[in-house]
């Protein structure tokens, strides 16, 4: 964990909460 | 540090405009940052190193691609291949959420959901760094010049590994354009003809002595 370049982990953040943002906005269940 | 948070913060901005604001379809932005590797230098014998340069990971922003009934699908994986997708990007959840098991967002749909070949192929660009001069970016940025690839046929015939990799991975342009002091690729899983548009946008946000 420590040796992930803070670039990268911070591109990796936001790629994951955009993918998890997506992934509920077409969600079938989603209100 | 905050000149450090501020330069990341504009630089994931312009990817993000970038794409946002072009006509066309572009999947996702990546900037490689011009940097130097110090652990592959030669030491001289007097505890000098040399200093490699190299193309590394700076920021990278993913759009997805656009559904289009029409649109051919690439050839599906194994679900075997797709398990470990969705493996790894629980671990990576995991990981960016402090190894506590939760997620980000505390939400798991995101490690439950399919992984597509594009976000596989960012994900896994984020691992990689070229060397000066090697690979579509280090080619783009030693000789100063863009490459355009569209169609999956430039794609595969590339000399390029990468190049080559992204169309398995269902690319069908990929661009690389040399700034001051990196490279700019951006790929769509789309045919995007050259054009000079893109080009001025990241001459004027990218290149530092043009007010960029």
């Amino acid at each position: 964990e420590g040796d992930l370049p803070i670039a990268r982990r911070k591109s990796l953040q936001r790629f994951l909460e955009k993918r998890k943002e997506r992934i509920v906005s077409t969600s079938p269940y989603s209100p | 540090p905050a000149h450090s948070q501020a330069n990341e913060d504009t630089l994931q901005q312009r990817l993000q405009a970038l794409i946002e604001c072009a006509r066309e379809s572009w999947t996702y932005a990546v900037f490689w940052q011009l940097s130097y590797d110090f652990a592959a230098g030669e030491d001289d014998g007097g505890g000098n190193s040399s200093n490699t340069p190299l193309l590394a990971w700076g920021d990278g922003y993913y759009k997805g691609e656009e559904e289009k009934p029409m649109k051919k699908k690439p050839t599906p994986i194994s679900a075997a291949e797709q398990e470990h997708r969705k493996r790894v990007v629980r671990e990576l959840n995991s990981l960016i959420s402090g190894g506590g098991g939760g997620t980000v967002n505390g939400g798991d749909e995101a490690g439950d959901e399919e992984v597509t070949d594009t976000e596989w192929f960012f994900l896994v660009s984020m691992t990689q760094s070229f060397i000066n001069g090697s690979g579509l970016p280090g080619q783009a940025f030693s000789n100063s010049q863009t490459i355009w690839l569209s169609g999956s046929n430039a794609l595969a015939g590339s000399s390029c590994e990468r190049a080559r990799q992204g169309q398995v991975y269902g690319l069908e342009t990929m661009v690389c354009i040399p700034t001051e002091n990196g490279v700019v690729e951006l790929g769509s899983s789309e045919i995007i003809h050259q054009n000079s548009d893109l080009m001025d946008k990241v001459n004027s946000f990218f290149n530092p002595s043009n007010g960029g």
